[in-house]
């Protein structure tokens, strides 16, 4: 999660479903945004049958992808208007908490929209981890302050559970000093918050979605899906010590 | 304008409205986004005494920035809950178009938030003309159909003077494929539609930012600062034909 636009969301949350689906995992991954990318991503159609709109309202059927152990609840243009919609309902804040249940997957990974609207609200009284990506770039610095005020206003209120599992470098280029400086600034003031995985910026993961594949599959040796498979063994790894 | 999140939406605002305010005329850069990201671009203060969240309850005073011909009107994190806070106020889609009344600017240029909710309903509803910046990958062309929908439906239904200035190519690099396959995709898609000014990928566009200065001041002979200042001729042609 990530109120910033473009850092990252949904290829993080498409290939590290994947990686760990690989692994042998069983993983539901779930588009919120009504943009629909990870649905592409992943290879599949938007506003089908049962999909993430649905979800506020009930519990829906799972699909397929092509990569085994991974299912997905697709995305819905509908979206878009669900916080009007559910504007004066008395629980919209746990309509997803409501009917995310779905105890056969070892992982739920849930991708969402550039905001801090309900859908955000909802995710985080629904899920018990938040990876936050951030783009080692200036402006993606400004929003952190206003994110972890929301998720410790969401612990203290909704959700007592929720943690951080950790903020995730995206698009790093270590030719630039930005980069690096952006980097510096967030490990010094965060410290094991950030996971030692730092994904590169890598063209490969920017032209999987055209071919409606995740990166780790689309490409799978290019320094990008590396990254990204290197991202789920530390992300198990810090499983088991909690 | 762009629901898609980091296509450089807030870059084109400040460097365009910068360059315009070079170019003597005068300009007022209004900064809609909760983030306030072009609020720091132009060197000011966010939630300062008048800002862009008052905009949507009363006529607010400018604030000069260091760029001559050049004021703004800065963010506030209030932004992030107004569409809350107006749900039931009958006029909510038309608060912006009540108060935006500054007859003595040239122009007046709105930075958006990386969604199609309420602000970004005010702001269509107050401008007679947008600017998509889009990103040359495959995702953003994901959300384009979207955009152009929700134009039409306000032009038809509240404001039937809006017009699309042009889409914006952004962060265009000219050694990758993806790239020039986004670009001809869009190009022969919306045809005129697309400036011919393309802004390419340039490290000193991002960097400006932690500068609190736009791209076109703090490094004016780079690529990406040289196409900003194209840009904003262009835009002046166009404008005189219409
Ligand atoms: N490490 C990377 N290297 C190169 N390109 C990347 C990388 N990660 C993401 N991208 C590309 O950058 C763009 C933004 O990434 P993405 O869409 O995943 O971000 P997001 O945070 O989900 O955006 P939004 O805020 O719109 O939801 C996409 O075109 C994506 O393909
Ligand atoms: N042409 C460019 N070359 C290199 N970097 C760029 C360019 N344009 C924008 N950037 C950088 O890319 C990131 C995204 O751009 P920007 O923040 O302007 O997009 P945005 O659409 O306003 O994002 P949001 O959806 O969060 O409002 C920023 O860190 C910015 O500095
Ligand atoms: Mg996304
Ligand atoms: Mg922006």
């Amino acid at each position: 999660m990530n109120q910033k636009g473009g850092v990252g969301k949904t290829t993080t949350a498409v290939n590290l479903s994947t990686a760990l689906a690989q692994k042998g995992k069983k993983v539901l991954l779930i588009d919120l945004d009504p943009q629909g990318n990870a649905t592409t991503g992943v290879g599949l159609e938007k506003n089908s049958v049962s999909n993430s709109y649905d979800l506020f309202f009930e519990k829906v059927q799972e699909s397929k992808t092509f990569v085994e152990n991974l299912h997905c609840i697709p995305s819905s243009k509908d979206l878009a208007g669900i916080a009007i919609e559910l504007a004066s309902d008395p629980v919209k804040n746990y309509k997803l908490k409501q009917s995310i249940n779905y105890p056969e997957y070892d992982y739920i990974i849930m991708d969402s929209p550039p905001t801090l609207g309900l859908i955000s609200l909802n995710i985080l009284n629904a899920c018990n981890g938040i990876i936050i990506p951030m783009q080692c770039e200036f402006y993606s610095l400004e929003g952190i302050a206003q994110l972890m005020e929301t998720i410790s206003s969401v612990r203290e209120n909704w959700n007592k559970d929720i943690k951080i599992d950790g903020i995730l470098m995206t698009m790093f280029d270590r030719r630039n000093m930005l980069s690096k400086d952006v980097l510096n600034e967030v490990t010094m003031f965060f410290k094991d918050l950030v996971f030692e995985t730092k994904i590169p910026r890598n063209v490969k993961l920017a032209e999987a979605p055209s071919f409606g594949k995740p990166g780790v599959i689309y490409s799978p040796l290019s320094p990008g899906a590396k990254a990204y498979d290197d991202l789920a063994e530390e992300f198990l790894s810090k499983e088991k010590l909690n």
